[in-house]
């Protein structure tokens, strides 16, 4: 119904407002609707600023940035509506390193009550993880093998093997 | 933690029964390309309902099903994907303390869910998982590639993501 | 004309059937008209395998085994039509290091003649590079900066800042 | 090598004369998300005569011009990209020994091309460009994100590749 449409999308706003201000502080993230007379058909309008830039049409953000847009809308919804466990394919690959570091710092932070499932190519993601799975096709026969990696104390030859290191 | 683990055999690349247990809050999973990390997620898509094979990366549900690399081999007969979900904090009285839900799908076509070794229907299990909040909905699986569409520039599209949550 | 286009064609074909085979010994590379008896509307066909698997339909493969086609295709496309320079921002991105490094060898060895322009976040990438130049926003004003980098000279605090690094 | 250097002046975020010089075979660009390194693809794409403003991500040919962030300052006058090719090995007599073609866009909407410091036509830049083998067609820039588009799966879509070939 409209009602419950127009409540949930304004919680969702002022959380979006937030995680946009605590990743980006300096900068300003806000939601709105492109009809709001009509807010069943309207449509969703994103606008950030980034700390020391102008407003931008997204089409003129670079490529980090809009993950880092996309990112901190699906943190804002996940405050809306907690689900158990969230599951991540690679999300940060765009993201250079202060970056990435910053969506993680925020997600241990913020998230500290939730599972989160991460694959990924990054050592930086990797180091965070309490669990590491390495997923391989040893002996190259198509199929899929898992082995429980413990980062911390594997030797570099065994952890370069699993996550296709040079 | 909610969701326990999750179990893959004769599913995409994992012909032999693969379990990830995830004990921790931050579960990583790494691997090279093309050795079968995506076709976790898919496995959590598929159990989480999700009726299309495009959405597990497939033509037709059979191609959800192993197959050899170049005819070495037998195919599976079923695909299947399991998962274990804690139920300790039931408010409800004489339910068991842990949910095990299958979903297999045959080469015959057939597709059985099961719910604690029984048969059961898929409405039946979408409501537990809508009740421990799993569901597909509630944006809790980002797949590779998709997070710059969760922008994506018509604002239309936008709304539907904060339909789900209404 | 159409005896133009298939005999450029068939080029194409001959080098992307080479350019694959090179980069993943095993595997095999075609390309195909899908109406061949009408070249000028047909669509283009790719097939690959990879070493040790089957042949998938191109919506089964990975992430990074996509961009490794199209890098493939892209390979055997300017063998066919030599540009004088070519620009690449950031196409390695879903590949794992073992990838990337076969891909800047095969760039290397086989495009000795040719410039190339990569706008990359990797590291790999970046030690290749026969000039390196930094991009920043330095002071945060939203006015771009260029600074030559000597990769192998620099302090690594100083290559950190420049590449957005921890 | 051909493609000597670019300059940028008052082209999206490059406020100010930026040089690239490209006296290497790899020349590799690097800097933190946002820093500007897309803009230079952008600057490549826009001088080679690309007539859409989306292929530079902006929506209007005035977003080509640099805009200061949040009104400090004045935005530019015009967006000038001006590019250096090398010319000694011509077989045409009389000609110069070096190109350089700069294209300049005002604020009026107006747009100039010159070569050599002289007004010229773009058909007549277009000519020369194509006979130093820079063209738009010869794939020889590859946008960040584009990678993947380029197995896209439509067969159709995958022959206008083709066509620029033959
Ligand atoms: N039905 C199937 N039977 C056997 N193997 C399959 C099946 N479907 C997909 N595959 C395999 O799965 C592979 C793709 O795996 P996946 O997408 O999970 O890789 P990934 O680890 O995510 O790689 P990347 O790092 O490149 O994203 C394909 O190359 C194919 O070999
Ligand atoms: N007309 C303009 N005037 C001033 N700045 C502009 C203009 N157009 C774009 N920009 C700036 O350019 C930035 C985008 O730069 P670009 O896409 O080159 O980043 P990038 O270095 O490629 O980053 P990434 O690593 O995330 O891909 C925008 O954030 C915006 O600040
Ligand atoms: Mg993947
Ligand atoms: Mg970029």
């Amino acid at each position: 119904s409209e009602k419950a449409f127009v409540s949930t999308f304004n919680v969702a706003k002022e959380k979006f407002a937030a995680t946009f201000g605590a990743l980006f502080p300096g900068g300003s993230g806000e939601l709105g609707l492109t009809e709001p007379e009509n807010p069943l058909d309207s449509g969703i309008d994103v606008r950030v600023r980034f700390p020391g830039k102008g407003e931008l049409d997204l089409l003129q953000f670079s490529g980090g940035e809009r993950s880092l847009i996309a990112l901190a809308l699906l943190f804002a919804i996940l405050k809306v509506k907690p689900s158990s466990f969230t599951v991540l394919d690679e999300v940060e690959a765009a993201l250079d390193d202060v970056n990435t570091q910053k969506f993680l710092d925020y997600l241990g932070k913020e998230f500290s009550d939730r599972q989160f499932i991460l694959i990924t190519h990054n050592k930086i993601t990797m180091e965070r993880a309490d669990r590491l799975y390495g997923v391989t096709m040893r002996g190259g026969g198509g199929v899929s093998q898992v082995v429980s990696v413990d980062f911390k104390n594997l030797k570099q030859d065994e952890v370069d093997e699993l996550i296709g290191a040079a | 933690e909610v969701l326990k683990e999750i179990a893959l055999e004769g599913f995409k690349s994992f012909r032999d029964k693969t379990v990830f247990k995830f004990d921790g809050l931050l579960t990583g999973v790494v691997g090279p390309n093309g050795s079968g990390k995506s076709n976790v997620v898919d496995a959590i898509k598929w159990i989480l309902g999700d009726p299309s094979p495009r959405s597990i990366r497939a033509q037709t549900g059979l191609e959800a099903i192993y197959r050899p690399a170049n005819g070495n081999g037998d195919s599976a007969g079923f695909a299947s994907v399991a998962i274990k979900i804690d139920n300790t904090e039931t408010e409800i009285e004489g339910e068991p303390t842990e949910w095990e839900i299958e979903r297999r799908y045959y080469k015959s076509g057939e597709s059985v869910y099961t719910l604690n070794g029984k048969t059961a229907r898929l409405k039946d299990i979408r409501a537990i998982m809508a009740r421990k909040g799993f569901g597909l909905g509630s944006l809790s699986v980002v797949g590779q590639g998709e997070i710059d569409g969760f922008l994506s520039l018509v604002p239309g599209d936008r709304r539907l993501v904060f339909e789900d949550l209404a």
